[in-house]
């Protein structure tokens, strides 16, 4: 993995040759776990950083829910290799993963990453076709069970924003929902979009505050400080529903609701040019400074058991 | 593979409230077949909406009559991801690890 390209975009079937790489190389630190299959049958991977210990606390990270921004994917792929570049060097990393255990799930959507890739590179949604429709796919940020379906999620399967027939009716949904039940011990739960340059935590369907509001948002300040520290890149922070629109159905707010107190979500850097079609230079910067952001999130979750 | 060869994304700042419910009745005009990047949000925050070439100008000049500012983001959407293309396939790629 030291001569893969972290500064271009890559396949799907790259990302998973890295993902094998990266454990081969690293069989003491990573493994890889296939937490389930996407609707056309691709495995669902998450890799795990772990330096021991059965069920220790946890950190999720995933990146590409949405299949068209591709930063994310590519980001992701960066904060694995710099996870392991990083451990037994970086202080801090290094107290994270001897406490604690780090899930990265690279491509959340692999169906629709592939099709960003071969047919549509415009794609965000997933790929299964919907009864009584000509439309495909769900919008898997809409399709948790939390506050599913109330507005902020559209009913119609051709919008962009389509809930789905019923809560976690997407497998790549519910492969997560599942892997986080049987889990029990996730501490801080980090969903990575772009690009609107944004952290968020819950809620998305409602304007009543989570019970930790006041750490969350003082912690995303903080998070978007030392993320700004390093080009400058300015974020703006809040509750979902506050800092964007209502949005219903969402990841954060299904794991906050779990229990999972650190839920986040960050909309990655927009360069007011570009959109989603960031140019591939952008990539090691975007990942660096959001790096930095990630660190302060894990860093405090680490050092505030709950 | 899908062509959007012509489509603009267009950035849009709504200036008031009703430039906002302007902005999100574009939205319900599904004949249009926008796809809005960046959704609709509040007064000064920039809304991205990628247009196809055949509802562009329809777009554009619903916009002017209704006295809503935008600017073209990106002037060809296609253009750009022909050169993403290319970047990727001139891109000397590491060999594929050995079976």
């Amino acid at each position: 993995t030291d001569s893969f390209d972290y500064t271009q975009y890559h396949t799907l079937s790259e990302i998973y040759s890295f993902q094998d790489m990266l454990v081969a190389e690293n069989p003491k630190l990573v493994s890889k776990i296939v937490i389930g299959q996407s609707y056309e049958n691709r495995p669902l991977n998450v890799l795990k950083f772990s330096t021991g210990g059965t069920n220790r606390p946890a950190i999720w990270i995933d990146t590409g829910i949405h299949a068209r921004e591709w930063i994310t994917q590519a980001s992701g792929t960066w904060f694995a290799k710099k996870l392991v570049t990083d451990y037994g060097t970086d202080p801090a990393l290094t107290a994270i993963l001897n406490n604690m255990d780090i899930f990265l799930e690279i491509s959340v959507n692999p169906d629709g990453f592939y099709y960003t890739h071969n047919n549509n590179r415009m794609w965000r949604k997933t790929r299964k076709p919907n009864s009584g429709s000509s439309c495909v796919g769900v919008d898997p940020n809409r399709n948790w069970d939390a506050g599913f379906g109330l507005p902020g999620a559209s009913g119609n399967p051709c919008s962009e924003t389509y809930h789905g027939p019923k809560a976690e009716s997407e497998s790549e949904v519910k492969a997560i929902v599942d892997f986080v039940k049987s889990h029990g011990n996730i501490k801080a739960f980090i969903s990575i979009h772009s690009y609107s340059q944004m952290l968020m935590y819950p809620f998305g369907y409602t304007t009543t505050p989570a019970k930790d509001d006041a750490e969350l948002h003082s912690l995303a300040e903080k998070a978007i400080t030392d993320l700004a520290s390093l080009y400058g890149t300015s974020y703006t922070y809040g509750s979902l529903i506050d800092t964007i629109y209502q949005a219903s159905g969402i990841t954060i707010d299904w794991t906050y609701n779990q229990g999972i107190k650190f839920s986040y979500t960050f909309e990655l850097r927009d360069t007011g040019r570009y959109g989603f079609i960031l140019p591939a230079n952008q990539i090691v910067p975007t990942a660096q400074e959001t790096w930095l952001a990630l660190m302060t999130i894990m860093d405090h979750t680490n050092k505030n058991p709950y | 593979k899908e062509s959007f060869e012509g489509h603009q994304v267009l950035r849009i700042i709504p200036k008031d409230d009703i430039q906002l419910s302007l902005i999100k009745e574009l939205e319900d005009m599904i004949h249009f077949e926008v796809d809005f990047w960046k959704e609709v949000t509040r007064v000064n925050t920039p809304v991205d909406v990628r247009v196809p070439f055949h509802s562009l100008q329809s777009v554009k000049i619903y916009l002017e009559t209704q006295g809503i500012e935008y600017s073209i983001m990106i002037e060809d959407l296609q253009v750009m991801l022909d050169e993403e293309q290319k970047e990727m396939m001139s891109v000397a790629r590491a060999p594929e690890p050995r079976n």
